[in-house]
């Protein structure tokens, strides 16, 4: 569940 | 990990709890209509990057979030209106909207549209529960399914606390999200009493009544 830059937790 | 996925399907559920009460009683009395607004308002500044959020999980939860929020806003604000009492609802939320907006503009991660909105999202979220929290208070007590809304959305973010933990010691790679970390604590704090008249009333069966 990595995002690249943005955040990646809801 | 399964702290954050509980926390997930906390907050989905306390979702789908306050339109079951909604529907089910065909009344929205005891809901603060402005914390949904406030809710509204953290899912839309949060999910701006929407249309590129990779991972599947969080897509559907995005929507999911959104649409029911959206609906819920529409049940009150039209379906059952008579049963909204604004006399009730009487918290400032320009005070919560200056404070979640001045800490966005003054820590963001960076100064880009995206990361100011997303900061401004966090602190409110820690923040947009006071107007229910407030509204509770004044009318002293709660239907059973109103207090398991408020109480499942107090788990969420109290959940997300020991995935931080988690997190910080399983992945080497993992940074802290501070502003998210501290928002996530300011907004269990918040929750604190509730969750103790809670534990102590509704899990004995009773009503929940303040003292």
């Amino acid at each position: 569940k990595k995002e690249e830059g943005g955040h990646d937790e809801l | 990990n399964i702290f954050r996925v509980l926390g997930d399907f906390s907050h989905l559920a306390s979702i789908f709890i306050l339109l079951h009460k909604i529907q089910q009683l065909k009344s929205c009395s005891g809901i603060s209509f402005k914390s949904q607004v406030l809710y509204m308002l953290v899912y839309i500044t949060r999910y701006l990057d929407l249309p590129w959020t990779s991972s599947p999980y969080n897509f559907i939860f995005k929507v999911l979030f959104i649409s029911s929020e959206l609906y819920i806003i529409y049940l009150m604000a039209r379906a059952y209106k008579p049963t909204n009492d604004p006399n009730l609802d009487t918290f400032h939320v320009e005070f919560l909207l200056g404070f979640a907006g001045l800490l966005a503009l003054l820590f963001p991660y960076k100064y880009t549209i995206l990361e100011v909105f997303w900061a401004f999202s966090i602190w409110l979220e820690s923040v947009a529960i006071l107007p229910q929290l407030f509204m509770l208070q004044r009318t002293g007590e709660a239907e059973a399914m109103t207090a398991h809304y408020i109480a499942a959305l107090g788990m969420y973010r109290a959940l997300y606390i020991p995935n931080w933990i988690y997190r910080y010691f399983s992945e080497p790679t993992h940074k802290v999200d501070t502003i998210a970390v501290t928002a996530g604590i300011l907004q269990t704090i918040l929750y604190s009493d509730f969750f103790w008249i809670y534990y102590t009333k509704v899990m004995r069966g009773e009503k929940f009544k303040l003292p």
